[in-house]
């Protein structure tokens, strides 16, 4: 799940690096992508806090990762008015600590869900078309699990 | 029968499935 979505969102337009799994541990990349996703609810304020002078400091890592999932949760909440269930999210100490590609792919995942959500979501799921055909299967059993577990 | 390729099978499977995507309404934007 992990190397697929990592795959999408280098097709993102990011300045902070997406090479690995490691260079997303800091979450600046992903909230880069968030803000291109929808830039109404993922704003410049909200982006503005995230620290993009990470280097290897494990609290500012864990406090930018907090700020995303906390965004995306509301994302969720308020936007899509649903519920993200306990069992797709994420444990970041997992990430920060030992840059977990099992809780990088959950990230992700939610990450995911906000793009086949959001009002661009015609762009973004074109886009996830022009994938290789093992790819696509990858996104696409990943988003009928968010889609399995929503609850209104 | 048809005698589809597993491949075109399954890319009909993606097809359909991002295109449901596509028209599936959304939550509920501000």
């Amino acid at each position: 799940l992990c190397d697929s979505l990592l795959l999408w969102l280098q097709t993102f337009n990011t300045t902070a690096p997406c090479r690995d799994v490691q260079e997303l541990t800091n979450g600046v990349a992903m909230a880069q992508v968030l803000h291109q996703i929808d830039a109404a609810w993922f704003d410049e304020p909200w982006l503005g806090r995230i620290k993009e002078d990470v280097s290897d400091n494990r609290r500012i890592k864990s406090s930018n990762l907090k700020k995303i999932l906390q965004q995306i949760m509301s994302y969720y909440h308020e936007y899509l008015g649903q519920q993200i269930s306990e069992e797709l999210v994420p444990d970041l100490s997992q990430i920060t600590d030992h840059s977990d590609p099992t809780e990088l792919g959950r990230l992700l995942q939610l990450i995911l869900g906000c793009a086949v959500h959001c009002e661009k979501k015609q762009e973004h799921i074109q886009n996830i078309m022009t994938f290789e055909e093992s790819v696509q299967h990858v996104i696409m059993t990943a988003i009928q699990e968010l889609m399995s577990k929503e609850t209104l | 029968g048809a005698n589809t390729k597993s491949g075109s099978s399954n890319e009909g499977v993606l097809a359909n499935f991002f295109n449901s995507l596509l028209t599936r309404k959304s939550g509920c934007p501000m």
